[in-house]
């Protein structure tokens, strides 16, 4: 399975639509401090369907819709869906394509879409974990880990290995 | 009959001596399970020697030497159940010239199967790149992409 | 009357407001004591607003904005009691090219009074630099300097 | 007062003699990971009198003697030494230039000499803490204070500030 494109609205600093088409190989992802790099990496984390508000650096869930700058007001709906391609069949749906949706409403409602039809966010995360795509998993790697990992402190490690074993 | 998590800490530590050597361009690295009965339980040590230099902790290294230390043993983890892609937030910075290089160049390798997606400020990291994606907040607060060219970063 | 402490913090405070709008050219900040009677028991709060964007916690920053940050809060508590020379070992790495401007450009306006002696991996604050010192290992474990240009960096 | 030259022997990775002259404003110290920048940071603590092995990344003091590489045999005694200029008399002594010397020998003596007559360590620190070069001073900043000052913990920032007053 490949990433194919990320869809990011109401998302933290996503005010505007912002749409990613992705290609095979290594992709930078560049531009100044602050500009939103690692808020992508917390979409695509979000829409995968992580429930720890700390992992995408977030105090409580409801801090991930966009909540106003200088120029707007705040959102009232945090929106990101991926597709990926699933011509090899490799996520367990008999579709060339797989998109996954999720949804949360100022109100505390989540929703979670797989190809436009509504479902719990078990039937996500159950089809992410067997790819290695779960929340605990490795497929982030982060500056702040590389701290953790040399911890001398050796509950600190063990957190990380649990997470792959 | 070994538990999960020890064969796990045997795939983690098979990968882990093969990438510090790639990484580090020679030299020798080890993790040892401080309780074989339970190797995660019992804590791990990390034993690294970057070419020409002494064994030692990998506490003793450098900054930068630890970085990669580090990356070598997460790309380690990662690779006991590798994903389709694989995110990679500015693990670069500490890095230099030559160490750019080796973890761009063990990027290229596994990028036939896993995609990779690297949020960096390195110009070395971007030139090692298929392609670039520029983020920005031409309006404070709201991120929007842009299209980018190596030449125009220069 | 002010004990040492809260007087310290004061001071603190003040250089802080300063020099955060200098390296974020714009917003402001604030130190806040959570324990009036004594700033230094009680918890420090740092609040933060870059230009354009909303007042929040210095938490909810990004990677980058952080390390700006906390460099304006560190160089505030240096001016408390500033020496004849001052070390700063890769502050720079997270920092993008126009904060990396920044903070050179506050380095230059103290450098009349300060030595400051900058470890850095960034050609962008080598070029902002007087001079550069470089040193090598042409012998695994042996440290030496070299003399280093610009031009050669590149 | 101005930092006027630095020389090194014995002391972590200087093997060989390691000299460093300075001028005024801003230098760039630079080169490959672990050619040794940090630990011309940590000479310069160490010879200005820090106690502390943990502040210059030993685990104990007896460790920043140069203890061997692939082609050499550990050595027997670390020396740092720096020289001041001090035509502004900002250094209370009646010199117009001022040197401190540390040496450390395996055996576990230490010898302090300041314009090179033997003297405490007291008195290189008194020296010292009068200019904010104590070593619980602000006159080293490096990344890893980044997180500890940003710390949510309370404590952690707490004793940076206790340096600072
Ligand atoms: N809910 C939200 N609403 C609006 N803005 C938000 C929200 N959550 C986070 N942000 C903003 O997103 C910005 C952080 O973006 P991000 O962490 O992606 O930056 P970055 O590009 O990774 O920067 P760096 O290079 O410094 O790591 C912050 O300025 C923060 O204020
Ligand atoms: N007592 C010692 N004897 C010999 N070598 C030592 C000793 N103590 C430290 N070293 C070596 O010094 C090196 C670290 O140097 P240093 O931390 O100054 O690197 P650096 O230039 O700051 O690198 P980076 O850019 O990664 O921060 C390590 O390789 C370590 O093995
Ligand atoms: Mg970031
Ligand atoms: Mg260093």
């Amino acid at each position: 399975m490949r990433l194919k494109r990320l869809e990011i609205l109401g998302f933290k600093s996503f005010a505007d639509s912002f749409i990613m088409d992705f290609e095979p190989g290594i992709s930078a992802v560049v531009g100044p401090n602050g500009c939103g790099k690692s808020n992508v990496a917390d979409a695509l984390r979000w829409v995968l369907g992580t429930q720890s508000a700390k992992q995408i650096r977030a105090e409580v869930m409801e801090n991930v819709i966009f909540d106003g700058s200088s120029g707007r007001k705040p959102m009232g709906m945090a929106e990101v869906k991926v597709t990926f391609d699933n011509s090899d069949r490799s996520l367990a749906l008999d579709f060339d394509e797989v998109s996954v949706t999720r949804r949360l409403f100022r109100s505390g409602v989540s929703e979670y879409l797989i190809n436009g039809s509504k479902c719990r966010l078990m039937d996500v995360t159950d089809l992410m974990v067997d790819r290695g795509l779960g929340s605990a998993g490795y497929w982030i790697l982060e500056a702040e880990m590389v701290k953790t990992i040399l911890s001398p402190r050796a509950e600190d490690r063990r957190e990380l290995f649990d997470e792959a074993a | 009959a070994q538990t999960r998590f020890q064969e796990t800490f045997s795939q983690v530590r098979d990968h882990f001596r093969e990438v510090f050597v790639e990484l580090f361009g020679g030299g020798e690295a080890d993790i040892t399970a401080l309780d074989a009965e339970d190797p995660l339980e019992g804590g791990i040590q990390i034993m690294a020697r970057p070419r020409g230099k002494k064994l030692e902790n990998v506490t003793s290294l450098s900054g930068g030497e630890r970085a990669l230390a580090a990356v070598a043993l997460l790309f380690s983890l990662y690779l006991v159940k590798p994903s389709p892609f694989c995110i990679l937030d500015e693990l670069d910075a500490p890095l230099d010239d030559a160490n750019i290089d080796s973890f761009m160049g063990i990027l290229k390798r596994f990028s036939t199967d896993t995609q990779f997606l690297m949020m960096t400020h390195n110009k070395r990291s971007m030139e090692a790149s298929d392609r670039l994606y520029g983020i920005t907040m031409a309006e404070p607060g709201v991120s929007g992409l842009t299209t980018v060219s190596l030449s125009e970063i220069e």
